[in-house]
């Protein structure tokens, strides 16, 4: 999006965003072009929303065919300069989270009166499978008709793609449908979308554009064989999805935190979905409702089969479900563990079974033990990694970074639940993800000495229609033959996958990709790298923390990425003007504000 | 498809041809001890369907069952199904997997699937593939009972029956016009047989050349040798 306050002075007459995946890994680039049509300088301001796992890889600024480059550098170093160019009045940009999915990078720019300038931003991902499908998600909003408007998707897997599809949220008629053309065949997949500038208005004499919405293009890959290991220039990485296992059956511990700030549409919309939850439970599961509030009360005394008697006496309990009371995490938390525990000690719950608990709460804990880290603590040494605690963060009003520190050191992961009509929908979701495990206990293993910087080979559970993905280096880049042995506990037998690659057959099929970007898989496995290095880091202290940063800012530095540790700093060293964009990663954390005062706008 | 024979204390084969309609179902192997049943079921060429003289067959699936452990394997060109009680694994021949429980194993990779249970009794189904757009010939599997001895003497099948010493005799070599093909008389089961000398392969171990392994040939579908004749094994399905 590219606007300034009066849009008829900037004309934006193009803007293309080219999409190249390969193997997962997604590289965008985002350009727009615009000219200054008024007779004095104007400042443009471009826009552009990317998902928040992407990291900016580049941003570049081309004003009368002079191109000033993005540097990355270490958040510290590009805030000093990015001060002082703010104390001095001068612009900026920045980026700043936005609604669920994404975050927005913002830069403004003076341009001088007749000049043409050029925004182009690029930013990569590694797309991540769930329920069965890539999603790559883009943010379309350009605030004016744009002559030259494309998107550009090319899709490359060397598993063969089996389905591919793009929605558009704001596609509402035949005419503009043409505009999009999707197509695969084999390893390749492209999507296209050109709205013509008629087919851009709201209405046949509107000026205004009616491109405003969501374009999604989602897509997934053949399974013949459970595992695809890819290798190019010394680097490897292993795809593990494996297809036709029967689920592991699962206790699970619902921990519902009932407390008063749950009144009302939360509360409603928590047992909505706990009832949908309910249709969806086997009934080979066992399941139980841990409820706080200043106390604990618990649908159960133990964890019950999820019979069709017991599910329909679990509806009727969770339809009563009401709102009182504080918050009191830690005891709920324990409760639920502590059932987990006593269920599999007394093999009241079947042997190959898996135990999971979800707790959903929308604040801070407020009573009882309400110190996080000593909730931490207490919770770290109940689980005692037997199982995963998965979090979800219901609203704004809570301490997100705890609950996603409690999940993350305990296998598990957070996610928000916005307040929104669709929460009960979001809360049935995250379910259905973790409703189906395949495997436990996934181990990941290669041959010893053959490989360096292994990234995470170690999963609590395979669930069906995700993914695992392991990338490495190759000791040894003239290796013939690699070997990856996945191993894992299944529904009733314990089964390893193995994976034999002969290098120099794979090479040669490797070769009709590079078209797309010959060093997709190092820079997946930094991407990778640094994103658990990142997430270890949430939970470390002292000098493993400082140890863990020190890596993960090394690598983002090395590959050019904007994390949470770098800035990405754009100058015009010879503009008497001195004017300077910064790119930034927000992450979760609470904002600081800054000793000296700038425009600086971060944080969710 | 042919049938060999390793005759239990002699060094000597056996082997014979059942010639059957392709979706016909034999019974392999039955032993009451064990709870094991292996059925197999006929496939054949995409040719000459019409002349059935002309037509091969070969085996296009097998069925194992494990009935006391409510276990089936399904082993079919395409892939391999566990029915484990209610729960049910594929795999496909590309992948390699290992699939082990208390009880038994299955260990499959792009070329065989290989099914063991408890103290050694073990089957080796081998996928033979042919070139994939080949239009007359489609892969077909080939199943062998590796340690036979495990199984018991109550087995029953065209395979399993032989799981029993079998006593027989040749004599009467007659060359004939061909010096390969041998022909004699076999004395076996009270039987008087003529027999011809032939070789077959077996691909337990080299899966793309097999091994040359000599046998004496019964002809009549294996009649005189077989227990009854060859209908008798013939079941309405895999399990």
């Amino acid at each position: 999006n590219v606007l300034d306050e009066k849009a008829d002075d900037i004309e934006v007459y193009s803007t293309k965003v080219s999409c190249k995946v390969t193997s997962r890994f997604a590289h965008n680039v985002v350009t727009t072009r615009a000219v200054n049509r008024a007779d004095a300088a104007k400042e443009v301001s471009f826009d552009v929303e990317l998902p928040k796992t992407a990291f900016i890889t580049n941003f570049t600024l081309t004003i009368d065919g002079v191109t000033y480059p993005g540097n990355v550098k270490e958040k510290e170093v590009a805030k000093k300069q990015y001060e002082k160019a703010v104390s001095q009045g001068k612009t900026a940009g920045l980026v700043k989270a936005s609604g669920r999915k994404l975050e927005k990078f913002t830069v403004s720019v003076n341009v001088a009166a007749g000049s043409k300038v050029t925004f182009e931003l690029t930013y990569e991902e590694l797309l991540k499978r769930n329920k069965g499908k890539y999603e790559m998600y883009l943010k379309v909003q350009p605030k004016q008709l744009v002559k030259d408007f494309e998107i550009e998707v090319d899709i490359f897997e060397p598993q063969g793609i089996s389905m591919l599809d793009a929605q558009a949220s704001f596609i509402t008629n035949d005419l503009l449908g043409s505009a999009l053309s999707k197509s695969f065949s084999g390893k390749k997949g492209h999507v296209s979308f050109k709205p013509s500038l008629d087919q851009q208005r709201s209405c046949p004499t509107c000026g205004d554009t009616l491109l405003n919405g969501d374009f999604i293009i989602t897509y997934d890959v053949n399974r013949e064989s459970p595992a695809n290991v890819q290798i190019v220039n010394g680097y490897f990485v292993h795809f593990f999805a494996p297809q036709g296992l029967p689920v592991v059956p699962k206790n699970v511990v619902f921990v519902i935190d009932i407390s008063g700030s749950m009144y009302g549409r939360k509360i409603e919309q928590t047992r909505d979905a706990l009832l949908k939850i309910l249709e969806d439970i086997k009934e080979e599961d066992y399941l139980n409702f841990i409820l706080f509030d200043s106390d604990v009360t618990t649908w159960k005394d133990t964890l019950v089969q999820a019979t069709p008697e017991n599910i329909q006496e679990a509806r009727e309990f969770v339809k009563n479900i009401r709102d009182r009371g504080m918050t009191n995490i830690n005891d709920g938390l324990l409760t639920g563990i502590s059932m987990l525990n006593k269920a599999r000690e007394e093999h009241t719950v079947p042997e190959r079974s898996t135990s999971i608990v979800i707790m959903l709460t929308d604040g801070d804990a407020n009573v009882g033990e309400s110190r996080p880290a000593k909730i931490q603590e207490n919770v770290l040494s109940a689980i005692g990694g037997r199982f995963p605690l998965y979090n979800l963060g219901f609203g704004n009003n809570l301490n997100y970074n705890f609950l996603e520190s409690l999940a993350l050191e305990n296998d598990g992961f957070a996610r928000r639940i916005y307040e929104d009509s669709d929460a009960n929908l979001q809360l049935q979701g995250f379910y259905e993800e973790v409703a189906n495990p395949l495997l436990t206990s996934v181990e990941v293993e290669y041959p010893e000495n053959a490989i360096l910087d292994l990234t995470r080979n170690t999963y609590q559970h395979f669930y069906d229609g995700s993914e695992i993905v392991v990338a490495g280096r190759l000791v040894d880049e003239d290796m013939n033959n690699f070997k990856a042995d996945v191993k894992g506990h299944g529904a009733l037998t314990d089964l390893t996958f193995t994976e034999e690659v002969d290098l120099k057959e794979m090479e040669k099929a490797l070769q009709e990709q590079d078209y797309i970007f010959g060093s997709y898989i190092e820079r997946l496995w930094a991407y990778l790298t640094i994103e658990q290095l990142l997430d270890k880091r949430k939970n470390a202290h002292g000098s493993e923390k400082e140890n863990l940063t020190a890596q993960a800012l090394d690598l983002s530095l090395k590959y050019h990425f904007v994390t949470p540790l770098t800035s990405m700093v754009v100058t015009k060293p010879e503009d008497s003007d001195n004017q300077m964009a910064i790119a930034d990663k927000p992450g979760e954390a609470s904002y600081q504000p800054p000793s000296s005062p700038y425009y600086y706008v971060d944080g969710d | 498809p042919h049938f060999i024979i390793q005759v239990r204390g002699k060094k000597d084969a056996i082997c014979f041809n059942i010639d059957e309609e392709p979706g016909t179902v034999l019974r392999l192997i039955q032993d009451p001890i064990t709870g094991l049943t292996v059925n197999g079921q006929i496939i054949g060429d995409q040719g000459n369907s019409s002349n059935s003289k002309n037509r091969k067959t070969y085996l296009g699936k097998v069925g194992i069952v494990n009935s006391p452990m409510d276990l089936r394997i399904e082993v079919t060109t395409e892939k391999i199904t566990l029915h484990n009680g209610a729960a049910q694994s594929t795999f496909s021949w590309l992948d390699t997997v290992t699939v082990t429980s208390e009880r038994f194993s299955v260990k499959i990779n792009r070329e065989a699937t290989v099914v063991s249970f408890g103290k050694g009794i073990t089957f080796k189904v081998i996928l033979h593939q042919v070139w994939k757009k080949h239009h007359i010939h489609l892969h077909f599997l080939g199943f062998y009972v590796l340690d036979s001895d495990k199984m018991s003497t109550k087995s029953h099948g065209l395979l399993g029956q032989f799981f029993r010493p079998l006593a027989f005799q040749v004599s009467d070599l007659n060359p004939g016009n061909d010096p390969s093909k041998i022909h004699a008389t076999m004395l076996v089961k009270k039987h008087r047989l003529a027999v011809t000398r032939g070789y077959q392969k077996d691909y337990r171990k080299d899966v793309h050349n097999g091994t040359q392994v000599g046998c004496w040939f019964v002809h009549n579908n294996g009649q005189g040798v077989i227990d009854g004749v060859h209908s008798d094994y013939i079941v309405s399905d895999l399990f």
